[in-house]
């Protein structure tokens, strides 16, 4: 069988909120290690990447491995009736066509259960290698959340430079054009007021913006995004889930005619 | 403005 245990069903919602607008169905892959996700949007344009490692979970049982094919859209549904704080449990028995979606509010005096159906999918399972990047960047996840929704109401590509002293993100329109940089600071306080450049040397690649804007929906996962890009290969945009793993978006950049 | 890769272009099926 298969047992998952979160502490805040807030995770899960928000994990599926920050997907669902760019996939519609996907399949959990759940085993040992915990559970990953893979898909793409139904363009293959972009690709989402999800791992919580089985340690990050209140309690974590998986006999064997199993994929498990969700309709994202349904999962959001039963997620809606979960309460932020409640502990979520995801269950279901080998062979089984449903999976059990358990809420339970902090002081047990509530306790929700739903069976959703499991859908079969043929879905694409793409290898990503491990790759050393020429430039990364973390920053606050909402700085980068802004911007990119800024930059949408101007054009509808973005030029993302990293150099040594930050980032600059640039965009034209027919109205004109612009640019917000940010600048490298690790002296912030708190961490996740920081922004941090490592690069090997500078970087610029051009992006829609309506994919980037798909990837923001993930703010809320947690405070700080990292953007890795090197020439020519899809930009990394990974929001940390602390403790738990992470949840990454891949996109091509733009080519030039 | 170019145009958008598939990223299957990128990554390969496993």
């Amino acid at each position: 069988m298969f047992e998952a245990k979160l502490n805040e069903a807030s995770l899960l919602k928000k994990i599926v909120e920050a997907i669902r607008e760019l996939v519609t169905d996907a399949n959990l892959d759940c085993s040992e290690a915990g559970i990953t996700m893979q898909a793409m949007d139904s363009s293959h344009v972009s690709l989402c990447a999800l791992n919580l490692r089985s340690d990050g979970f209140d309690h974590y049982r998986c006999d064997r491995n199993l994929s498990l094919g969700l309709n994202l859209a349904n999962l959001s549904k039963i997620l809606k009736c979960a309460g932020n704080n409640d502990v979520c449990t995801l269950r279901t028995e080998d062979d089984a066509d449903t999976l059990t979606v358990t809420f339970e509010s902090p002081k047990q005096e509530r306790i929700s259960e739903f069976e959703l159906k499991l859908i079969a999918l043929d879905a694409e399972h793409l290898g990503i290698p491990d790759t050393n990047y020429k430039a990364q960047v973390r920053m606050p996840s909402a700085e980068f959340q802004r911007i990119i929704r800024d930059l949408s109401v101007i054009g509808d590509t973005c030029s993302i430079a990293v150099g040594k002293d930050g980032v600059r993100f640039g965009v034209e329109g027919d109205l004109g054009s612009g640019s917000i940089s940010v600048k490298q600071n690790t002296a912030a306080e708190k961490e996740e007021e920081r922004v941090e450049v490592h690069m090997e040397e500078p970087v610029e690649l051009t992006f829609a913006l309506r994919y980037l804007n798909f990837f923001a929906k993930a703010t809320p996962l947690g405070p700080i995004v990292a953007l890795s890009m090197s020439p020519d290969v899809p930009v990394v945009v990974e929001f940390p889930i602390e403790t738990v793993g992470y949840l990454r978006f891949y996109l091509a950049p733009k080519i030039d005619e | 403005k170019g145009g958008q890769t598939r990223m299957d272009t990128f990554f390969k099926s496993t």
